[in-house]
């Protein structure tokens, strides 16, 4: 474990957070792309069955845990509890153009063929796009509440960290894992944009407002 | 070897 690696997770973490407090708080989910939440939960659940099979550490399984429930407890504030306050016209992304490229190519390139590490190489990659349903939401609306910039800031942030983290264990144990690594760079790329404008416009608006 | 390890994270 190193600072980066660490840090990472405590912004993965508060992202998650964040939008959980979001909608339990002001009991709405206006502007959050139920798609994207699904393909989270999605994320985490094929990469963490791990948790029945080894124990890593108790940090590990902790955030696990927390990552899996927080995920599951969003979806389920998303398309019951709160549903009446969800933007469905505006949550159009096809996510099946997501969903099978995907499960096609972690059959293709992997580490390894069997079912773990097949569904664990299908959760990195999906977890590189699943962004994409809630990016594509907000231009289609053209603005997004503070906070879920917020949400947004340290969910791409968290790769971002793990990019350092990865040069850090490369020089540090001569640990690298390409597949890891490859996605990590197309899902900060894919936040870029929106780290331009959550640095420029974050400031003094009340909205974040993408130019559709 | 790369992959032995890469499950310690998360």
């Amino acid at each position: 474990m190193n600072i980066f690696r660490l840090t990472g997770d405590l912004s993965h973490l508060a992202a998650i957070i964040i939008l959980l407090l979001k909608i339990w708080k002001t009991r709405s989910c206006a502007g959050i792309s139920g798609k994207s939440q699904i393909l989270f939960a999605l994320v985490f659940t094929s990469r963490y069955l791990d948790l029945l099979t080894s124990f890593i550490s108790l940090y590990n399984t902790t955030m696990k845990v927390i990552y899996i429930g927080c995920a599951y407890a969003t979806v389920y504030l998303i398309y019951a509890k709160f549903k009446a306050t969800y933007d469905g016209n505006h949550d159009t992304f096809r996510v099946e153009f997501l969903v099978v490229p995907v499960g096609g190519l972690a059959f293709l390139v992997n580490h390894d063929f069997s079912p773990l590490e097949i569904l664990w190489t299908f959760s990195i990659y999906l977890e590189s796009v699943a962004i994409l349903p809630q990016l594509f939401m907000i231009s289609k609306t053209g603005e997004a509440e503070t906070i879920t910039t917020h949400y947004l800031f340290f969910l791409g942030l968290y790769r971002a960290l793990y990019l350092i983290n990865w040069i850090w264990r490369f020089y540090f144990e001569g640990f690298f894992d390409m597949i890891a690594i490859v996605a990590g760079v197309v899902q900060t790329i894919l936040y870029c944009d929106f780290f331009y404008l959550y640095v420029t416009k974050g400031e003094g608006r009340s909205q974040l407002s993408i130019p559709t | 070897e790369t992959d032995s390890k890469h499950k310690d994270e998360l």
